[in-house]
């Protein structure tokens, strides 16, 4: 099982519609300051199923979604879809590719979907949680969180090994 | 529950040794339970101690070497019970040309295990990319993305 | 005591949108009081927004960028109630070599005004000392300090 | 008023003797990871006063005293010694250089001292809070403490600016 794909559009700073393709290997993402390259880290955090806004490091749910710039009005919603290879059948759904859809509203709506078939945030949840990709605890390293496993107290490392286990 | 906690201790402690002998060569790192008693509910210490030093309490290791050995616990999770895929943000930011290098040589290393997303500001950690993206924002507050194939990464 | 405070708030506000429209050029910057009908106790919050971005929450600012407004501050305090020597520790890990440049510049102003010790693993930053110590062990846990006078330092 | 010298002995990675001059102007200072960078900044934090051994990155007092290498015992004492510049006056002691020293040993006991002369912990303490050096909350800034500036609570902040006021 791989990432093939990441569609960002209207989160945080992807106003434009905007397509990431991954291979196996190493994918290389670089840039300035501010550029929008955590953002990207934010948008796969939020399609897997995150909840709450300090995850994204904001504090409501909607400072996801593009806020204009200085030529550029707010937009309305936030949508990212991630596309997974699943040849191997890691992921325990009929499919050999599998597309994850979040969406978010400016009125606090919000719409899941996987294949297009719309579903509910838990069904997402669960149907990572068991290919070892659902908590991100270890597969997720946010910027500045890398202290965090030897500064942690030693029940949450423990935590880390059964989450992955 | 408690086996297959034991199992998968047992297995990262394994890697952990391993790979803390090429993070910090002629060093040694051990992971050990705070109570081996207890399956159920010990936690874990991370030991590491670089090489040429005998001071082995965490909080005395400096920025780099403490990047290093979180590096190298995460890096023995990953190989004794691997996801698909890792995404790691700036996780390079306080490691000197040196280490530099040796986590680069370990990024090498899982390149054929697992799917690594890096994202970094810095160029020598480009080498490493099978595919690389360019981010950028013009001052419109709108984020594009340029994306490069690299035919041949450097290998390390 | 509250007009102390009052004093050095609005004299360390004052510097702080200086030197913000220094650091995040074409942005703006700005300290209010979380209470400012209770000099006694209120605290402190920062506002700062780089240009071309509508985004003022500073937890949704980047790492970078978040530097340059922790380092605006501090050396907004640092002009308005000076102290006789500053010690700043790796405080640009986090900057792209556009902002560290703007955070030489603004030590290049200082030079004159305190003096400044900057730790650094970055061969950039070297550029600013007119004194520079080499530290390193080799090996034997011993740290051992070699110095080296410059006579010229590159002004940015 | 500035910093004229620092003489570092037996404390932490220092097991030799060392001195570092310090001008007016900037002095920076380079190395690799775990070369004794950030020690040099713990002798100074150590020597101004500081108290409790979690501010130099340890969990005893004793942590601060070199614990030997591979072909060195470990040390008895450390010993940091601070020359300052008083020219100008600021220090509230008639002398033109000031010499702060701080000694501990590993039986726990400590020795201070200001021109050679014995003093309590809280002379040196009282000596330097008057002159803006005090309590470093912001003039000496340690590796990875820059972002507490914005993390900290709005009440932190205040206090840091009614230290340096
Ligand atoms: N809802 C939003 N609407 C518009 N812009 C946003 C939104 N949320 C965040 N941003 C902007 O995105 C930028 C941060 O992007 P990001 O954290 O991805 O930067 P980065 O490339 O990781 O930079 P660094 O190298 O400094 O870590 C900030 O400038 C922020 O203002
Ligand atoms: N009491 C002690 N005795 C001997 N060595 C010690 C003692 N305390 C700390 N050290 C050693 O000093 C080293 C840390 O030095 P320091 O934190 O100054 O490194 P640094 O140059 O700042 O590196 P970095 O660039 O990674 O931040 C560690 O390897 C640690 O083992
Ligand atoms: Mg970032
Ligand atoms: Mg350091």
């Amino acid at each position: 099982m791989f990432l093939k794909s990441l569609e960002i559009k209207g989160f945080k700073s992807f106003a434009d519609r905007t397509e990431l393709v991954f291979e196996p290997g190493v994918t290389v993402v670089v840039g300035p300051n501010g550029s929008g390259k955590s953002n990207i880290v934010d948008a796969v955090t939020w399609v897997l199923g995150a909840q709450g806004p300090r995850a994204l490091r904001g504090s409501k749910m909607e400072d996801v979604i593009f806020a204009g710039g200085p030529q550029r009005a707010a937009l309305g919603r936030a949508q990212v879809m991630l596309t997974i290879d699943n040849s191997t059948g890691i992921l325990p759904i009929d499919f050999v590719e599998v597309a994850i859809s979040r969406t978010l509203y400016r009125s606090g709506e919000s719409e899941y979907s996987i294949n297009g078939a719309p579903c509910r945030l838990l069904d997402i949840q669960e149907l990572l949680s068991d290919s070892g990709v659902g908590r991100q605890f270890h597969t997720i390293v946010g910027q500045g969180q890398l202290d965090a496993v030897l500064s942690a107290r030693p029940e949450d490392r423990r935590a880390v090994i059964e989450e992955a286990a | 529950i408690v086996e297959i906690f034991e199992e998968a201790f047992n297995d990262v402690a394994h890697h952990f040794e391993e790979i803390i002998s090429k993070l910090f060569p002629g060093g040694r790192g051990r992971l050990r339970l705070t109570d081996p008693e207890n399956l159920l509910e010990t936690g874990i210490e991370v030991d590491a101690r670089p090489a040429g030093k005998s001071v082995r309490k965490l909080s005395l290791l400096s920025g780099g070497e403490r990047s290093m050995a979180a590096l190298g616990f995460l890096f023995a999770v990953f190989r004794a019970r691997p996801s698909p895929f890792y995404l790691l943000d700036e996780v390079e930011a306080a490691l000197d040309d040196l280490n530099l290098h040796r986590f680069l040589e370990l990024i090498d290393e899982f390149r054929n295990e697992s799917q690594l997303v890096l994202i970094t500001h810095q160029k020598r950690s480009m080498d490493v990319a099978d595919c690389l993206y360019g981010v950028t924002m013009q001052g419109s507050g709108v984020t594009k993305v340029v994306s490069q194939k690299m035919t041949d990464p450097v290998r390390i």
